[in-house]
């Protein structure tokens, strides 16, 4: 698959959905084809009128088609529950083990980087309806504790 | 007219990313 298409300044707010994808295009299909799915259906809330976009969205449109095609016997491309459940699983373990970094009081960029990729992807699980209450929690969490940790090693503080 | 023709043209173009993300979605 090639690389996603550079999105135009006005859909920035869904870049950060496209880099997972493309981190994890190789390493988790179904990971990567949900990013760029909810990176499309926000993307048409936001900037639909520009010809950029249009062009833009239509690439990524193209793009998802041809994806789900090739993955046709992939469940968890195919069928949302199993979509939804993948997608879970995965963002509860990185979720999981960031929080068990940060507990062990082992601060690094990787930290910083599982815990904000776990809370993008608990946004992207908003595809399939709305969050738990536990979820919407963990979402909150990860998303502070990236921000928080990485402000400590930007300024060379020690997190508490 | 241009505007109302413009604006036809872009509720068109909607459309039809909303279907097909619909069906994508359906599929």
């Amino acid at each position: 698959m090639t690389d996603i298409p550079t999105c135009p300044p006005t859909l920035k707010a869904i870049q950060h959905y496209l880099k997972i994808a493309q981190e994890h295009a190789s390493r988790d299909p179904v990971v990567a084809y949900w990013c760029q799915l909810h990176a499309l259906q926000s993307a048409l809330g936001i900037d639909r009128k520009s010809d950029e976009s249009k062009a833009f969205l239509v690439k990524m449109m193209d793009r998802l088609e041809v994806m789900k095609k090739e993955f046709k016997d992939n469940e968890a491309i195919t069928n949302e529950v199993a979509a939804q459940a993948h997608l879970e699983n995965y963002a509860l373990k990185l979720f999981i083990w960031a929080d068990s970094q940060d507990r062990a009081s082992n601060f690094g960029k990787n930290v910083v980087k599982a815990f904000y990729t776990s809370g993008m992807l608990f946004d992207v699980l908003t595809t399939f309806g709305e969050l738990s209450e536990e979820i919407q929690q963990n979402r909150k969490y990860a998303k502070w504790k990236a921000a928080y940790i990485h402000n400590c090693l930007k300024n060379g503080e020690t997190p508490v | 007219t241009g505007s109302i023709g413009t604006s036809t043209q872009v509720s068109q173009e909607q459309d039809e990313l909303t279907q097909r993300l619909s069906r994508l979605r359906q599929m």
